[in-house]
């Protein structure tokens, strides 16, 4: 599969 | 030798306020493979401490490297260090420089 878009991947803590 | 090794630096920030006040991306199998600080909250833990910064790339916590995590793997594993009544602290190795290491 392809890298996924990291834009997605944010968290908060 | 050391002239083209990133600067790494361990910043031990302690749990002074109910969250840690960070965001983070990036992961394993993304562009940012090891996560990166994109926020930095007033008023959190992490910004009290004074020494993290947006841009900075965490190699590990609390001696756990994220290298090879995935992003949900490496958020749990630094809400977990801040959630744990084990520590009054959580430790992050951090370096400056946006490279895969």
């Amino acid at each position: 599969s392809p890298p996924k878009e990291y834009e997605d991947e944010v968290t908060f803590f | 030798p050391g002239l083209l090794e990133p600067t790494s630096t361990l910043v031990r920030v302690a749990k002074s306020a109910s969250t840690l006040g960070i965001a983070i991306e990036g992961g394993a199998n993304t562009r940012q493979p090891l996560p990166r600080i994109v926020t930095i909250q007033r008023g959190g833990s992490a910004h009290n401490c004074g020494q993290l910064k947006v841009g900075q790339v965490i190699l590990e916590v609390n001696g756990v490297p994220l290298r090879g995590r995935e992003h949900r793997d490496a958020a749990q594993l630094i809400a977990e260090a801040f959630k744990t009544k084990e520590r009054d602290h959580v430790d992050f190795l951090v370096t400056e420089f946006n490279v895969a290491l």
